[in-house]
């Protein structure tokens, strides 16, 4: 489904050059389940916008389910995120002056589903992490783990074939950080393909698959055995 | 140092109040090192808001040094804050169109640290979370975990009597997460006082007290055994 070959990111800034990916290949196949850990800085974030498309590789291809990305115009990247990719950031990033139920219904609103339908799923999808009670409260009325969770929410409203979650339980409590990769690995029972990045051990654990990156290149790829 | 009694926090939104801290009272002690659990919105951030007067209570007394800071003009706070506290926010706050440098030295600003001497205690404090190299980037330019680790540094670099800490290992892998508990540690051990916000057991397993909270009240407040 997702082909990465030869991606290299590198960021300029004056005279310095900073090489956040290198010589990075990598497969993965509709219904993985795959966690991506390594340290702060190795590239973890940089992979998922390129993987996202919302970055492009300085060099190397992606390709889509057979398609390279390179090719693509702006509005067909677009396209490609908003029917295809379900984004969680590690900042969340939630429209401020609107409700958490109104950034919910914001992925359906590109997909032309009609407002009541859309408010519907919106609060169906907050109650499944926990937030129906919190429909109304702007993201400054919410917790920081309550923020976090709006952004999931929002990221699974469409049911996208791509989930790329960056740290999607780092401001959340072990239970509820629980509740979250179960909702995530009953998505991926559907065929969803699920990629997250987490830097907790336990959370990584319930994917089948393991990817380290450190200084920018995968230093181990590892699947699990049936759990 | 640091005397809470019957502190409660309302929110009102509309017609709706909601109690996220009630019959709070607590003591810390100068040089303590202490933990707060509790599940996504059990109250932890505003808790630490009241100890960081940033947020006053609805109801109750805090008192710092024996001080009631209630009868405290917005002037007095402000110095309150500047000259005593350091508070690593859970969502960062940094500037974003300052180098990371130039964050870490504005509480120096504030103390009428000379330019030269706020450069270099800034780099150094910079160093000690690892970040010497990433000094002149924008937080834009940063990775999740470099963001929070500039926060860190902000508020560690005057070494403030208190710190307060909130989630400040949420974006950080394990091995970087430890550094900054040692950091921490550290500082605590030349009699400052450490209160943190943490979901990870073993994070809060480097405290000597644990306060559990529970729908804005203390579920548990435990002391461990010399460690
Ligand atoms: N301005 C506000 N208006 C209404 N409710 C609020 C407001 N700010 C916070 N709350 C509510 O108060 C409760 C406690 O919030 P708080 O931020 O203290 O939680 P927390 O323990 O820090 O959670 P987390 O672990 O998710 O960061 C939450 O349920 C939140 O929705
Ligand atoms: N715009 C930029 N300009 C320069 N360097 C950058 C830029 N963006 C990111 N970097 C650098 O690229 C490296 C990788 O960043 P990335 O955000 O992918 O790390 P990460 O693995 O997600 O880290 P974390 O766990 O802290 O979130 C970091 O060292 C960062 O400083
Ligand atoms: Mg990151
Ligand atoms: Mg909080």
């Amino acid at each position: 489904l997702l082909e990465l070959r030869e991606i290299a990111k590198i960021y300029r800034s004056g005279d310095q050059d900073f090489m956040a990916l290198h010589d990075l290949d990598l497969d993965i196949e509709r219904g993985e389940f795959v966690a991506v850990t390594g340290s702060s800085g190795s590239g973890k974030s940089t992979l998922m916008n390129i993987l996202g498309c919302l970055d492009s590789p300085s060099r190397g291809t992606y390709r889509i389910d057979g398609r390279d990305v390179a090719g693509l115009s702006r509005i067909e990247l677009a396209a490609i995120r908003n029917e295809f990719i379900g984004f969680v950031f590690q900042s969340f990033n939630l429209l401020a002056r609107t409700s958490a139920a109104e950034n919910v219904e914001l992925p359906m609103i590109y997909a032309r589903v009609p407002p009541a339908e859309r408010r519907r799923r919106a609060l169906e999808s907050l109650e499944r992490v926990g937030l129906g009670h919190r429909a109304g409260h702007h993201p400054s009325q919410l917790s920081g783990g309550q923020q976090q969770r709006v952004a999931i929410a929002r990221a699974l409203v469409t049911r996208p074939p791509l989930i790329l979650a960056d740290e999607p339980t780092g401001n959340l409590d072990s239970v509820t950080s629980l509740e979250i990769m179960g909702l995530l690995r009953e998505l991926r029972s559907s065929g969803i393909t699920v990629v997250f990045v987490t830097h907790e051990r336990d959370i990584a654990a319930y994917a089948d698959r393991q990817l380290a990156l450190r200084d920018g290149a995968i230093l181990s790829d590892t699947r699990s055995a049936e759990a």
